[in-house]
């Protein structure tokens, strides 16, 4: 589904460069559930946001579905990310002015869902995260670990080909982590490919495969047994 | 140290209230290293920002150092905030304008500690966070995890008689993490009051005694054996 080749990320500001990848080659198939690791300030969230369109290699290639999207323009770029990439952000962004219902319809709203589909959809997933009674609150008036789940459900409600989800359990009890977890655990049974950043072992384990980072490369790659 | 008696905290929003804390009654000695659990939106962050003075109670009383801060004009409580609480807040709160050195100094700026003084005690913490090579990178150019050890060393500068950390090493990984939690209990072991909210049973091993928040009320509260 997707292959990184000697991909590196540099950001330049003031004086110098810093490289946040520093040459990452990774290819991941259709339907693989993998877990990304590594110690803070590798590099993971950087790697997650060129797999997901939202940044762009400095050098290297990122081939999504065989095209390697140096060619894609940004109209191309934006229909994929809207269309079969979730990407769920460690700091959550979602929209201050909208309400919780609003922020995860957004996505079906681009796609051009109709109205009442969305928001029942919407609904839904917001009743499987918990937060049914918090349908119209606004974000600054949830808890921290509130914001991470309205932040999963909008990224799950178009059923992504491609889930990529950068720690999004950190915020969460361990109760509440799980049955997050489970919702993943059935979009990856459907066939989905699911990539999740984590520091915890725990739910490193639901994954077939561990990848972890260090300082910018790929450290190690091991399928488990 | 301090003291909650029946304090009840209500948010007043649109058609109604809602009570995030529901008559919750706690005292912490000097000294003592608790740990607070307890489901996501329980009321955790709400009960940390009442003994942060960062919000009142609606109803009940908190008494700080035997004197109930109803009675403390703003000038007082900002002192109070100032001079001996440490608070790493869930989303950092970091001053997105400010480098990482000058978020860090900020507290020892308030305090009127002399520039040079300010500046090797920021760095020193820095260094102990591992933060050394990034004090002038401004707040989005940094990692989350990094974020959050910001937020960290800030706190700990004026090495506060009561620090509230919630949820520090959420976005960190097992051995940073464990490196934060070790200046924590050095703290600790230098006389300070300690608490932390957690959702990780091995960041509660450390502390002395757990609560566990459930729905607005104090469900349990546990001394180590
Ligand atoms: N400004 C507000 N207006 C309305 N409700 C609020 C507001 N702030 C918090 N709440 C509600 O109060 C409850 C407790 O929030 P709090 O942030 O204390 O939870 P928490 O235990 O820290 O959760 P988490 O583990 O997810 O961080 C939540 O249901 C939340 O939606
Ligand atoms: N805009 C930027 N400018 C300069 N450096 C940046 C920028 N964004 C990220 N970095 C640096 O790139 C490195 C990797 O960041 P990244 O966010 O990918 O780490 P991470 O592995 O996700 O860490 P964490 O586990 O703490 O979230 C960090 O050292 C960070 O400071
Ligand atoms: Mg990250
Ligand atoms: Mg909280």
């Amino acid at each position: 589904l997707l292959e990184l080749r000697d991909v590196i990320k540099a950001y330049r500001f003031g004086g110098g460069e810093f490289r946040a990848l520093k040459g990452v080659s990774l290819a991941v198939h259709e339907g693989e559930y993998v877990a990304l690791m590594g110690p803070s300030g590798s590099g993971k969230s950087t790697l997650m946001n060129v797999l997901g369109l939202l940044d762009r290699p400095t050098e290297g290639n990122y081939f999504l579905r065989g095209r390697d999207v140096a060619s894609l323009d940004e109209r191309e770029r934006a229909e994929a990310r809207n269309s079969y990439i979730g990407f769920v952000f460690q700091a959550f962004n979602l929209l201050p002015r909208l309400d919780v219902l609003e922020n995860v319809e957004l996505p079906l709203v681009y796609a051009g869902a109709p109205a009442a589909r969305r928001r029942k959809r919407a609904v839904e997933l917001l009743e499987l995260v918990g937060l049914g009674d918090k349908l119209h609150s606004l974000p600054s008036q949830l808890s921290g670990g509130q914001k991470q789940r309205a932040a999963i459900a909008r990224a799950l409600t178009m059923a992504p080909a491609l889930l990529l989800a950068d720690e999004p359990t950190g915020n969460l009890d361990t109760a509440t982590g799980d049955e997050i977890l489970d919702l993943v655990g059935e979009l990856h049974a459907a066939g989905s490919t699911i990539m999740v950043v984590t520091h915890e072992p725990d739910v490193a384990e639901r994954a077939e495969r561990t990848v972890v980072v260090r300082d910018g490369v790929i450290a190690s790659d091991e399928r488990r047994a």
